[in-house]
């Protein structure tokens, strides 16, 4: 992975950029992004580990990085069943839930060898992953993902027919179990923010709620989008304040300070409905209600106003500096147990 | 394949509440993909509006004297450079020894 392209964008299949519908896939089919999480996996065996939480709808593999220095089994194929015992403290990251986000994959796969790199180096990271775990996922929405590399450049939602309608896809950010169905997210099927028939419907959502239920014990929560320059705490569907609204408004205030620091890079903070809108059936509020008490989303940096066709050369500053700001979340939350 | 020539994004500035309500109602216009939500006034609202709906999308928001510029002239063009710097990329990148 030293000779991977960081600096540039990849697809999820470089050999498939043909245009055209995108195929069912074999499941965990050997492609570009997933190549590189095996090389990882490979070259630091005793630190990461890989976990296939589900399938897209498409059935391409929804792949987790998991780093950490407890004894590991691998291959380990995730099953509902096969988390007994108490799981170690964790952390939880996944990057790109709206596909279209492609600085937020780039940053993500940065990010997995930015800590295979740092620990062991930087005291604080080595510090946090002897006694918490991560949990990294790259491209949370791989169908999404390989048709904005092969049919629209910008869809953001999932690829899931909706039966009855010509409309394809739900919006993966509106699709959890909290305050689903309520005003800030669309009931049309054509819509970018369609929050689908029911709450978890999309496989691509219900994996990972599987998978937090199952774990039982992760503790910070933090879901990267792009592109508003916003780090976001609960709540998105209710103007109540959280119960912990002060800690999480203190810790996100530290958080965007940290990433000012690099470049300047300028972040407004606060909950979801009070910093950008209404928003119902998002992430963070379902990672909320569960008790992960830290549950932050990031929308990252808008430097050179291109949306979401950021230059590829924003790919490494972007990420350099959103992990200063992971690194103050992670840090606190490892200072701070609950 | 989705090709979005002519296609412009538009930043729009609200000055008031009322232009907050107008941009709202145009977030729930057909064929309108928000890059970057209504929030607050004075806080700018990222709009790529398709190449046919351009003039009527103007006009409203003239007629509102909603301020408003252009982000990206041709959104298909900055996709063009975009495949064309992913292909070059992918043209040198070397084997690893």
């Amino acid at each position: 992975t030293d000779s991977f392209d960081y600096a540039n964008y990849h697809t999820l299949d470089e050999v498939g950029t043909q245009f055209g519908n995108a195929p069912r896939l074999k499941p965990l089919s050997q492609t570009q992004i997933y190549r590189f999480q095996d090389m990882l996996v490979a070259e630091n065996p005793s630190l990461v580990s890989k976990i296939v939480i589900g399938q897209s709808y498409q059935g391409r593999a929804l792949n987790v990085l998991k780093v950490s220095k407890a004894p590991i089994l691998r291959p380990i194929v995730f099953s509902l069943f096969s988390t007994g015992g108490t799981n170690r403290p964790a952390i939880w990251i996944d990057t790109g839930i709206h596909s279209r986000e492609w600085v937020t994959q780039a940053s993500g796969t940065w990010f997995a060898k930015k800590i295979v790199t740092d620990y062991g180096r930087d005291p604080a990271l080595t510090a946090i992953l002897d006694k918490m775990d991560i949990f990294l996922e790259i491209v949370t929405n791989p169908d999404g993902f390989y048709y904005t590399h092969n049919s629209n450049r910008m869809w953001r939602k999932t690829r899931k027919p909706t039966p009855g309608s010509s409309c394809v896809g739900v919006d993966p950010n509106r699709n959890w179990d909290a305050g689903f169905g309520e005003p800030g997210a669309s009931s049309s099927p054509c819509s970018e923010t369609y929050r689908g028939p029911t709450a978890h419907s999309e496989t691509e959502v219900k994996s990972i709620v599987d998978f937090v239920k199952a774990h039982g014990n992760i503790k910070a929560f933090l879901s990267i989008h792009s592109y508003s320059q916003m780090l976001l705490y609960p709540y998105g569907y209710t103007s109540s304040p959280a119960k912990d609204q002060a800690d999480l408004h203190n810790l996100a205030k530290k958080a965007v300070s940290e990433l000012a620091s690099l470049y300047g890079t300028y972040y407004t903070y606060g909950s979801v409905i009070n910093t950008i809108y209404q928003a119902s059936g998002i992430t963070i509020d379902w990672t909320y209600k569960q008790g992960i008490k830290y549950s932050y989303t990031f929308e990252l940096r808008d430097t050179g106003r291109y949306g979401f066709i950021l230059p590829a050369n924003q790919i490494l500053p972007t990420a350099r500096e959103t992990w200063l700001a992971l690194m103050a979340i992670m840090n606190h939350t490892f200072q701070n147990p609950y | 394949k989705d090709t979005f020539v002519g296609d412009k994004v538009l930043r729009i500035i609200p000055k008031n509440e009322a232009q907050l309500s107008l941009l709202k109602e145009m977030e729930e216009m057909p064929e309108m993909d928000i890059w970057r939500g209504v929030t607050g006034v004075g806080i700018p609202v990222d709009i790529r509006v398709p190449f046919h709906q351009l003039s009527s999308v103007k006009i409203h928001l003239q007629e509102h004297d909603i301020e408003h510029s252009t982000m990206i002239e041709d959104l298909q063009v900055l996709l063009d450079e975009e495949q064309q710097e992913m292909e070059s990329s992918a043209r040198f990148a070397q084997p690893r020894n």
